[in-house]
């Protein structure tokens, strides 16, 4: 593994990290989609169907317990825990999860590598997890003030795709390491979305001030 | 092989 993948993953576990420190501790999700965790539920729950029935390493299985895991119990509660479900932003999260998984799972079926179920279901994952964030995206955009951990948290699931290009980009010129194009057009898609984001981002950071996105 | 490479991901 090499430095990018490991940076990027920690990333990503950081990012988690943040959302469940909001959430549990604050017994607040303000500000988070409850769409946007559910469809990265299911981007888990489909990506890694072979977790028990194919080991890679104990690192990989460890990080995918915590993947499934945590996003699981953030839907969990979003949903139903008494104090924090108060606290969602129902009315502002609207965007509808089937215009995003119908698309993806029907271009899962014609563009994969392989048309066996397992297949078809880690490509449609791939795809899932490249718009996942949007319902993120919008919510952000129409709520006029974002706290600091759900604007952390968001930049650091930017981050953490942008690491896994440079892990491929590493890839490619170390390993035997044969073009991936659904993996790695789906992943730029993905990095892609967030550039607005980050230029914001860093906008408000370099300033010292508050991280407001345009209307 | 091919397949492995990338499914060792995250």
């Amino acid at each position: 593994m090499n430095i990018f993948r490991l940076a990027g993953d920690m990333t990503h576990l950081a990012s988690v990290l943040v959302l469940l420190l909001k959430i549990h501790t604050i017994k607040s999700c303000a500000g988070v989609s409850l769409k946007t965790q559910e469809l990265y539920a299911l981007v888990f729950a489909t990506r890694y169907l072979d977790i028990f029935t194919h080991f890679i390493s104990i690192y990989n299985t460890l990080m995918k317990l915590i993947f499934l895991g945590s996003s699981f119990s953030i839907v969990w509660y979003m949903r139903r825990h008494k104090i924090v479900r108060r606290s969602y932003d129902k009315e502002q999260d609207t965007f509808r999860h089937l215009f995003l998984i119908l698309p993806c799972f029907l271009l899962a079926l014609v563009i994969n590598e392989r048309f066996t179920f397992k297949e078809v279901m880690w490509t449609f994952s791939l795809y899932l997890e490249a718009v996942a964030i949007l319902p993120q995206l919008v919510l952000l955009q129409r709520t006029r003030n974002i706290d600091n951990l759900t604007g952390q948290y968001v930049f650091l699931l930017g981050g953490y795709r942008a690491l896994y290009i440079l892990n491929w980009i590493y890839r490619y010129f170390t390993e035997q390491h044969f073009v991936h194009w659904i993996t790695w057009i789906s992943g730029l898609v993905q990095t892609l979305l967030y550039a607005d984001f980050f230029y914001y981002y860093f906008h408000s950071w370099k300033n010292n001030e508050k991280l407001q996105l345009p209307a | 092989d091919e397949q492995e490479s990338v499914k060792d991901e995250l």
